[in-house]
């Protein structure tokens, strides 16, 4: 199928297995085709997947968040990972005002499989040398998500490393980490981590310690390193 | 063509090595 006839699929009222049989095909095209069939897609294209994101993060909560909703959801994220993996298609997502939010809402500590994709592209996104700082625009999105559901911004992310998901833990440090090695003030590193310590991360730090995972250790040993180096500048 | 694609893939993969940490750092 051509780019565009699945932007014409998408723009039809597609529901539950067939949104998923089309969003499964189109992960697989987006991920083989060459980057002019990305392009192609575009920009069109892909507010019609975040249009579908949203509406299905609007819809009533799943029972045990198991339901093909979430299966729809997980696979739109799986898209995104995929119409990213090429410059056209990161200068896309992130210059669209929905694209940083819409991820930053699918940080779901209840849908663990999900949310390591999702912290893994929004610690992506945070590491782009580029002027936007984007490092600040997912922080953002982070707290005004937090501030609408009234919870402290970092919980999500606690959450996700107190499940039992090794690669969730490791996932959710390394969007710890993305975020706190892109800000340029000593203080507000320092802050960062503290707001995290206080909200629980110095108790899990040393029961996640025991674990053996190299994914994990890295980046257990990217965040020790990197407190130790601002201590020492303090 | 070929150079424009995996720009996600080496990003996650400096991320999971640590290099993306590293390097700055540097």
């Amino acid at each position: 199928r051509s780019a565009l006839m699945y932007i014409q699929e998408l723009k039809t009222d597609l529901r539950d297995a067939q949104l998923l049989t089309c969003l499964e095909s189109l992960r697989v095209s987006l991920n083989n085709n060459p980057v002019s069939w990305v392009q192609t897609f575009g920009a069109e294209g892909l507010a019609l997947l975040l249009a579908f994101l949203r509406k299905l993060q609007d819809e009533k909560e799943e029972p045990l968040y198991a339901g093909i909703g979430v299966k729809c959801q997980h696979e739109i994220i799986r898209c995104l990972k995929a119409f990213m993996n090429n410059k056209h298609g990161l200068k896309a997502m992130l210059t669209s005002e929905e694209g940083i939010p819409l991820l930053v809402r699918s940080i779901n500590p209840k849908v663990p499989h999900m949310m390591v994709d999702v912290v893994k592209l929004l610690s992506a996104i945070c590491i782009l040398e580029h002027p936007g700082n984007y490092h600040e625009r997912v922080l953002e999105c982070i707290t005004e998500q937090a501030e609408e559901q009234e919870i402290e911004r970092f919980q999500p992310l606690l959450s996700g490393m107190h499940k039992n998901s090794i690669t969730l833990k490791a996932g959710c440090m390394q969007l710890i980490n993305a975020l706190i090695s892109r800000v340029e003030e000593l203080d507000f590193r320092i802050h960062l981590r503290s707001e995290l310590m206080r909200l629980g991360l110095k108790d899990l730090l040393k029961e996640v310690r025991s674990i053996e995972n190299e994914e994990l250790k890295v980046q257990l040993q990217v965040f020790e390193e990197q407190a130790d180096e601002d201590s020492e500048d303090l | 063509e070929n150079d424009e694609t995996g720009v996600m893939d080496c990003l996650l993969e400096a991320l999971q090595s640590g290099a993306a940490f590293r390097d700055r750092r540097k």
